[in-house]
């Protein structure tokens, strides 16, 4: 099963 | 002091409905420019970024810059007190304001309304969105994705998403069985019921079909709908705001263990 993913984990916090 | 009218609420309402189910609370960032949402969902799996430009209000005036905080479901009760051909007005009167007014105006002007708002202080993370060129730019009519998000949905929770040369695919399987719908990309382009797509390399992704289901709130505001993607990065939904903005949303992808 494919496993979801945060945004954090793409997009970094400004 | 900050004020802007738009001639109809009945665009205001959309744009609520096409967040509130996803979003509790958000910034309203407003400055010269417009007016920007940023937030992400609870889970931290979807995003919203919308933007409503200065130039598409029949009035708009931001002295200082100011960020409103607001809970979506009581501005949408309040929104559900404007009629459609309402003219609409968002007023505040301070530079860092508590509350927020909204004033509605019959066509007629026989009825004049008003409505206060508390505002939230509201401390969110905001994500640095890099400017993206995507394997996989596909257009196609927003009525047709909401469909097949809605008919999928009933099959599993993910979504697979395969776009080619020959089209665009969307396959799902779960406990009752299997589905797939594909759309080839149609000759005229400049339909609204065209679907044309812009391949730099052929992608498959996964996704959550929840959040897709939610992101098709937005279906009233465009006939269109704008789907980028790119090997194991988000999905960006995008639809048109007319000429005076836009609502992007964007989809962490599931990857395999």
């Amino acid at each position: 099963t494919p496993i979801q993913n945060d945004l954090q984990e793409f997009y970094a916090l400004v | 002091m900050f004020e802007a009218s738009l001639a109809q609420s009945a665009i205001l309402k959309k744009v609520l409905d096409a967040i509130k189910d996803l979003l509790n609370e958000a910034n309203f960032e407003c400055t010269d420019d417009g007016i920007k949402v940023q937030a992400m969902d609870n889970s931290h799996v979807s995003l919203v970024s919308l933007e409503l430009r200065s130039d598409g209000f029949e009035k708009y005036r931001c002295d200082r810059n100011l960020s409103m905080g607001v809970n979506l479901a009581s501005m949408a009760k309040i929104m559900r007190c404007s009629s459609n051909s309402d003219k609409v007005t968002i007023k505040a009167q301070d530079d860092n304001p508590d509350k927020v007014s909204f004033i509605f105006e019959s066509s007629n002007q026989e009825r004049i309304s008003d409505y206060e708002m508390k505002l939230m202080d509201i401390d969110a993370d905001q994500l640095g969105i890099p400017d993206t060129e995507y394997s996989c730019v596909v257009k196609m009519p927003s009525a047709e994705f909401a469909r097949i998000c809605k008919d999928l949905n009933q099959f599993g929770e993910s979504l697979v998403i395969s776009c080619s040369k020959e089209g665009i695919k969307f396959s799902t399987s779960g406990d009752l069985g299997s589905a797939n719908v594909k759309l080839a990309q149609t000759t005229d382009a400049d339909k609204d019921d065209a679907v044309t797509i812009e391949m730099r390399s052929p992608v498959t992704l996964t996704f959550a079909c929840r959040y897709l289901n939610h992101f098709t709130k937005a279906t009233p505001l465009s006939s269109q709908v704008q789907l980028s993607m790119s090997d194991e990065i988000p999905l960006l939904v995008e639809y048109r705001i007319g000429d005076m903005g836009c609502i992007k949303y964007y989809l962490a992808p599931k990857i395999d263990d």
